[in-house]
This record gives C-alpha cells, sequence and structure tokens, in this order.
C-alpha cells in the first residue's frame, strides 16, 4: 500500500459519501445519474466477486463492503424511495448505458489477462468503470448548471483516479514485476474522460462561478 | 502485504 492508493481509495470513499449524503439528507437525487450508478453498482458487482474467497487484507474486504453497500443504496435510493425518487429526472437521464455494457463484454471476453470467469468479469469491471461516469457527465452537460455536491461528486472521483494512476507508477518502479497494461490503460481512459470536466470546473473554481459546462 | 499476481487493488 502506497500513499497515492491510500488517497486514491479515501477519495473514491468520499465520493460515494458525498453522493449518499446528499441523497440522504436533502431526500434529492437532482443533477444524479442513476444510469452512472446502476453501471458503478454492476462494477461493484463483477469486481468484488472474490470478496469471501481471495482475502487479501482487512482493509481491502472493509472497503469492498462499503463500495458495494453504498453503490446499490445509492441505486436503491433513486429507484424506490418515494421521496427521493420524484427528483430524479429521468426524461433527462437518457444514455442508453446498455450501449456500454456489452462492448466492455466483449472487451473483456477478448483482451483479458487470464480467460477465467472471475477473471473476465474482474476485466469486464474495469472496462466498465472506464465509461461509466458517461451518463452522468452527458446529463451535467443537459442541465447545464451543476449543484455544488453532484459537481464535488464527479471532482472526486476524477481526483481517485488521478492518484491511482500515481499509485501504478509508484508500483511500476518499486515492484519489479508489477505490470498491469489492462488496468493501466483503462485506468488512463478513464481519467481522460474526466479531463474536460476538470478544465471547467477549475474554470469555475478560478473565477468564481456557479460551474456550468458548454453546450 | 499485497498479494503477488492477485487483484490486490479496490
Amino acid at each position: 500500500m502506497n500513499i497515492f492508493r491510500l488517497a486514491g481509495d479515501m477519495t473514491h470513499l468520499a465520493s460515494v459519501l458525498v453522493l449518499l449524503l446528499k441523497i440522504h439528507t436533502i431526500k434529492s437525487c437532482a443533477g444524479v445519474s442513476l444510469k452512472t450508478q446502476e453501471l458503478y453498482a454492476l462494477v461493484f458487482a463483477c469486481r468484488y466477486l472474490d470478496i469471501f474467497t481471495n482475502f487479501v487484507s482487512l482493509y481491502n474486504t472493509v472497503m469492498k463492503l462499503i463500495f458495494l453497500g453504498s453503490s446499490f443504496s445509492i441505486v436503491w435510493y433513486m429507484r424506490y424511495h418515494k421521496v427521493v425518487r420524484r427528483s430524479y429526472d429521468k426524461d433527462q437521464d437518457t444514455f442508453r448505458h446498455y450501449f456500454l455494457v456489452l462492448p466492455c463484454l466483449v472487451l473483456a471476453l477478448l483482451i483479458n489477462e487470464k480467460f477465467t470467469f472471475k477473471e473476465v468479469m474482474w476485466t469486464f469491471s474495469l472496462y466498465l468503470e472506464a465509461v461509466a461516469i458517461l451518463p452522468q457527465l452527458v446529463l451535467l452537460q443537459r442541465t447545464r448548471n451543476i449543484d455544488n455536491l453532484t459537481g464535488q461528486y464527479v471532482f472526486l472521483l476524477g481526483a481517485y483516479r488521478g492518484l491511482y494512476i500515481l499509485n501504478w507508477i509508484y508500483r511500476y518502479f518499486t515492484e519489479p514485476h508489477f505490470v498491469h497494461w489492462i488496468t493501466w490503460i483503462s485506468g488512463l481512459v478513464q481519467t481522460l474522460l474526466y479531463a474536460d470536466f476538470f478544465y471547467y470546473y477549475y474554470q469555475s473554481w478560478k473565477n468564481n462561478q456557479k460551474l456550468h459546462l458548454p453546450a | 502485504a499485497d498479494v503477488i499476481g492477485e487483484h490486490d487493488e479496490l
């Protein structure tokens, strides 16, 4: 464990807690894409299949439980909670996220480190996580102005990915055999997707304006 | 301790 990875995990944890806090306290999910949340729940479900069979560390297991619990409860809130669901604007959140799932699955079947069920599902979860933010970014473009909690959520998610890239660089230089091209490339693609959001987020922060993305 | 070979990252 290195500081970049710990900071990355904490930032990732903060992003889901910010979102859960927003939804739980103000009982609203305005501006949040349910499609992105469903994709994240699927990502964690496919990635943590080995949660009970492959014990890495207590930290690892606890964090997996937190990510699974938070992502599924966010989906539950947005789908079934009688107050929260009313604030979900489904006619704006129209990204056909099923079109993301299939190509990621096919790609995982073609490009993986080991052709086993668990490994293919793990690789599928990596590719899917790389594109899972797209419905949320499209929704932000549509709704133009972003309430600062949703903005913080996307910002923290991007920061977590950026920190993970530093973690991979660190591990590459400190652990001789640590080479995971698949993880690195999909992680890089994911981080690049945030780049333009970061640009507008920084601009709005610098000019102390309300953050809005160009149409 | 990071488990060698297995996926030890979240």
